[in-house]
């Protein structure tokens, strides 16, 4: 069945979270931007499946999901702290 | 590294801790921190000493939530601590998060504070993260027997790459002996799956009856959170279950993965408190009892009751005439118990208890 739509909201505002504490992902605030932000999104993913080597989709699939959610450092993966 | 590659420009690196959680004594957590700066100073010419007041380079703290710097921590689960590169105020320091369940054990119910303490001061003396898995720098938390814990290669490459070591070659694991080497002697050895595997320190020898070459592999590749040097091993084929043991600990496998709630004590099995390792193990699937060998004795185990048998432990040389008094490893195959004593080998008629051969312990390698 497709997942429930606030279900899949709720993992997409986790994994931004994510990929902005530990893959610099940075998002355009303005909605004007909405599609060059989910393509910048889908880069992060890959960025982060890579990573972790998984399969490179740059879709959010569980397996990426679950790999976001195991307990970690807080130390970006690909950024010093500021 | 982080951008810049900044580095401690000295040998003498202080630290302080700050204050304790707590979950854990303050002995212990004072334990697991100078145990994970042993670590990195067993392969660099690093020397770190603790201070008790003032400034240190390396500040080390609990905290829950905001706690002063931009990085909030998240509550239980997700973020477990951070540190800062090395540099003045708050470079080099280390927080660990509150909310979480700090503990020295290396059981699910917590966190093991010298794992994550170990992982956060490679970043306060430089180091960024890997993503070799298995590595200490890993991003993510898995809990591993820390008992002589050893370094990753990736981990030691990366901190010689800040801090070149001046004394001799840091702590390597010795080589892999030769497959033929006549003195060639095992530590463990068990069937998995139809297949036959030899372990000596942190290597794996795999032979398969589906390819002629022995695999060449190292434990930590297939069970990375399992630290090489088992003292025996043995397979239930009916449970498709695998059990490795170290010292007073055992743990149980099926294929890749570790069932959950291991390790255990050896006693849980039934052992006496004075039994403190198991030199080998072997299951017979006829009878369904596994063989545990310690010193000049064996204990039978019922694997249906799960329990140890009466009668038992009994003297090796009275049962199993011709192998000896003790054993080094053990497995059976094809209706024979194979003993390991050395770089010697026994083949025993399992029913008849009788010796058929003796040979080198290599003689699986097509030697």
């Amino acid at each position: 069945f497709p997942a429930v739509p606030e279900k899949k909201e709720e993992d997409t505002q986790f994994a931004k979270k994510y990929l902005e504490s530990f893959y610099d992902f940075k998002e355009e605030k303005s909605s004007l931007f909405k599609a060059k932000n989910l393509n910048h999104m889908a880069d992060k993913i890959r960025e982060m499946q890579s990573f972790f080597g998984l399969e490179v989709t740059g879709e959010l699939n569980r397996k990426t999901l679950d790999m976001m959610k195991q307990p970690r450092c807080g130390i970006p993966d690909v950024r010093s702290y500021s | 590294t982080f951008p810049y590659s900044p580095k401690w420009k000295k040998e003498d690196v202080t630290y302080r801790i700050l204050n304790y959680t707590p979950d854990m004594l303050q002995a212990d957590v004072e334990e697991a921190i100078a145990k994970a700066f042993q670590l990195w100073s067993s392969v660099t010419p690093l020397r770190f000493t603790r201070v008790y007041s003032g400034q240190a380079d390396i500040m080390i703290s609990f905290a829950a939530g905001f706690h002063g710097d931009f990085y909030s921590f998240d509550g239980p689960g997700g973020t477990l601590a951070h540190a800062y590169p090395p540099g003045s105020g708050i470079g080099g320091d280390a927080h660990f998060d509150e909310d979480e369940n700090w503990t020295k054990f290396t059981t699910y119910s917590g966190y093991n504070l010298f794992l994550v303490a170990a992982h956060e001061l490679g970043h306060s003396l430089g180091l960024g993260h890997s993503n070799v898995f298995g590595a200490l720098m890993y991003p993510i938390y898995m809990a591993k027997d820390t008992r002589d814990y050893q370094l990753h290669q990736d981990d030691i490459d990366g901190i010689q790459a800040l801090y070149e070591p001046t004394r001799t070659t840091p702590s390597k694991p010795p080589p892999r002996p030769e497959d033929c080497d006549p003195h060639l002697t095992f530590d463990a050895i068990t069937t998995l799956r139809g297949e036959t595997l030899f372990f000596k320190g942190s290597y794996v020898w795999r032979k398969s009856p589906y390819f002629s070459e022995i695999e060449h592999d190292t434990i930590s590749s297939f069970w990375p959170s399992l630290i090489g040097g088992f003292d025996a091993a043995y397979e239930v084929d009916k449970t498709d279950r695998v059990l490795f043991f170290k010292d007073d600990q055992y743990w149980a496998v099926s294929g890749y993965s570790i069932e959950s709630g291991f390790p255990k004590p050896i006693q849980s099995l039934g052992f006496p408190t004075s039994v403190r390792k198991v030199d080998a193990a072997v299951h017979d699937h006829n009878t369904k009892k596994t063989n545990f060998f310690v010193g000049n004795k064996y204990w039978s185990f019922n694997e249906n009751t799960q329990s140890m048998e009466r009668g038992y432990p009994r003297k090796i040389a009275a049962d199993f005439r011709g192998i000896g008094h003790t054993i080094d490893a053990a497995f059976q195959k094809n209706g024979y118990f194979y003993f390991f004593r050395g770089s010697n080998q026994y083949q025993v008629d399992i029913k008849k208890r009788k010796l058929i051969r003796t040979m080198k312990s290599n003689s699986w390698f097509n030697c």
